[in-house]
């Protein structure tokens, strides 16, 4: 299963229609402090089916949803939708009859999240075991976060292990 | 539990030694389980000798040192299970030019050796000369973010006269 | 104690607030103290509004706005009471060219202001070459420290040719 | 008064005597990884009187003598050398009667930490109270060590408060 695109609407600060394109190799984000980059990594953790605020950098899910700027009124809602190809037919039973998957998680305020997958209402157990069977998922330590690497140096040596189980 | 423990140890402390020696060009580390005889009570310490220092625990280098050292245990985890993407956020901060190089090199010989994607974000020149390929994200309307893609030669064209 | 603590909290928040216009070019932020009513039990937390952004507390804005708005608080403290020295370790690694310039722009306006003598650790080139000095600290030989005094311009020459 | 130059022996990974100005205005200090810059803060902090071992990223306060290399033995001592220029007399009284001072620090193997200033012996809290009278100290918000940033970021806001209160 490849990861191909990400698609992000009224989620933080990207508040328009956004696709950002997942390549092969190395794909580099740069851009002023800021400005967002870090957002993105967190669209594609919360399109996976990461459900503590916390690990958001936020105090409630609905913390992701676009809260207006000085010259833009708040959003209600918030999208990301996740391309992966699946022309490898890795993906579980139900989910795997296709060669591309489109995984979208959509967040509204007062009513919660919702996940679809090919157009079908999923439960977000579905989505984190599909990410679950090719190794990632919102908790995998692939997904280095900013500052992930100086609290893996300041841990105690009982919670880096608790890292290694995660990674096993 | 306990033997899943044991011999996820035993593979990602193969490929940390590996990486550190790696990162560091010379040197050597490694894992160990401390403070308790079963494993799933246990921490996990890390001991590494910079090239032509003394053996030493994670806590005593300094900090590019400990950040590389860290680098290396999540490349070692990383390879043990390997993931279809790794996105790494300004992992490259603490380092210097050279520990720079020998990161993107890293980075460069993964994404060979396997299929993954993977999304780097930083501020060091010389990583994101290195990229297949460059997004920028600018907030040319305050708080809202865009994303342009970056023409890699014209970055580079930028740089130089900066 | 307490009528120290809060006269201490006054002057720091009227610092800390002018320091962060100063660093960010605009917005505005404060400090509050929270959790309890009497002040010796209480919490300091930190509120922010980068320009054109909505108010929040520190942990909802990004690495680099974090870590400003937290040098802003580190010159809020020493401003209410000046030290004869400030020493810096890599506190500018996070931020990107242009909050480079303005931490720059505030250590020299903080050295002409005061008599404080600053000795500022860092990596990155433009803070470099905005010292008065430069020591260079190298490990010919391996673990063994040697503390060189650096020609400015030959430095300059080299990271230009680099 | 005013902090004009640091001298280094033993101290860390200093082993050969080293001498450092300290000017008027911006002095930078730069080097690869590892090559030293942090334990150059930490022989300024060690002179002031710091005692806490944790500070100086050690477990014991002798870890701060050089440990030796693949090529060198350990030493059995370090020391470190304060040059003050107190021309305007702002000491304590029974320090104050000389233009310049010399504080002085050095740590013996099993023997511990002996303090002088000007030649003669004095307790730790001498050299504490010293600097303290001029606001800086061990303690001082004014020694920004490396990673402390990121901990007054990540601190629970009790944590801070206590900092202002050091600040007081
Ligand atoms: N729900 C939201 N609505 C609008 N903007 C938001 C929302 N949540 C976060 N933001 C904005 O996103 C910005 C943070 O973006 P991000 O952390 O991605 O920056 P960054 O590019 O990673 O910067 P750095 O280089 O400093 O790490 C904050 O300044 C904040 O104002
Ligand atoms: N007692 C000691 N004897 C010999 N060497 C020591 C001693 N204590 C620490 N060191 C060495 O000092 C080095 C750390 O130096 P320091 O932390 O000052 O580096 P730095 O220049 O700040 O690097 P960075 O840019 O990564 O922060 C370690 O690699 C360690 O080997
Ligand atoms: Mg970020
Ligand atoms: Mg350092």
């Amino acid at each position: 299963m490849h990861f191909k695109k990400l698609k992000l609407t009224g989620f933080k600060s990207f508040v328009e229609l956004t696709e950002f394109e997942i390549g092969k190799g190395l794909t580099g984000i740069v851009g002023p402090n800021g400005c967002g980059k870090s957002n993105i990594m967190e669209a594609l953790r919360w399109a996976m089916g990461e459900n503590s605020p916390k690990r958001m950098r936020s105090s409630g899910m609905e913390d992701v949803i676009f809260a207006g700027t000085e010259m833009r009124p708040p959003r209600n809602s918030a999208e990301v939708t996740l391309f992966l190809d699946n022309s490898e037919r890795t993906a579980p039973a139900e989910l795997n009859d296709s060669d591309e998957l489109e995984v979208v998680r959509k967040i509204e305020r007062d009513v919660g999240s919702t996940y679809k997958v090919n157009g079908k209402v999923v439960r977000m157990r579905d989505v984190q075991l599909l990410f679950a069977d090719s190794s990632v998922g919102s908790h995998s330590p692939a997904l280095v976060s900013q500052g992930r690497v100086a609290d893996m140096i300041n841990a105690k040596p009982t919670q880096r292990r608790m890292v290694l189980e995660e990674a096993a | 539990a306990r033997t899943r423990l044991l011999s996820a140890f035993d593979t990602v402390n193969t490929h940390f030694q590996k990486l550190f020696t790696r990162l560091f060009n010379g040197g050597s580390a490694y894992l160990k389980l401390i403070e308790a005889d079963d494993p799933l009570e246990s921490g996990l310490e890390i001991y590494a000798q910079p090239p032509g220092k003394k053996l030493s625990v994670l806590s005593l280098l300094s900090g590019g040192e400990q950040t590389l050292t860290s680098i290396a245990l999540i490349f070692g985890m990383f390879l043990t299970n390997p993931a279809p993407i790794c996105v790494l956020d300004e992992v490259d901060a603490p380092l210097d030019e050279s520990n720079v190089d020998r990161y993107c090199t890293l980075l460069e010989d993964l994404a060979k050796e396997t299929s993954t994607r993977f999304v780097v974000i930083t501020h060091h020149r010389m990583t994101m000369a290195r990229m297949d390929r460059l997004y920028g994200v600018t907030m040319s309307e305050k708080g809202v973010s865009q994303l342009v893609s970056v023409d890699l030669k014209q970055h580079e064209l930028q740089l130089e006269a900066a």
